[in-house]
């Protein structure tokens, strides 16, 4: 579901965010 | 190589992908979905991560949204 792709794209650049 | 739908995460096919085309987080996600790696959501996100600052990508702004790629 593109909701949860949504969800782990922003816990993703969270993760990212300095790498950013 | 993994059946048919199933993934695996791995530093090699992250490479392959940012190789062919810059490409976003989501789009990545899309491509590792945890229903075909088997993954928890959080274990794909931290793993992406991890591979990801292990690539170091060059980064771009497509359309406002940072993509990330791989020259070969």
């Amino acid at each position: 579901s593109s909701s949860e792709a949504d969800e782990m794209a922003a816990a993703l650049e969270a993760e990212l965010n300095d790498f950013m | 190589t993994p059946s048919s739908g199933e993934v695996q995460l791995t530093e090699e096919a992250v490479r392959r992908y940012l190789s062919r085309k810059p490409m976003t987080t989501k789009d990545l996600l899309k491509k590792f979905q945890t229903k075909r790696t088997g993954l928890s959501s959080d274990a794909t996100v931290n793993a992406l991560a991890q591979l990801l600052k292990r690539l170091d990508p060059e980064r771009k702004l497509i359309a406002d949204k940072m993509h990330f790629f791989l020259k070969e």
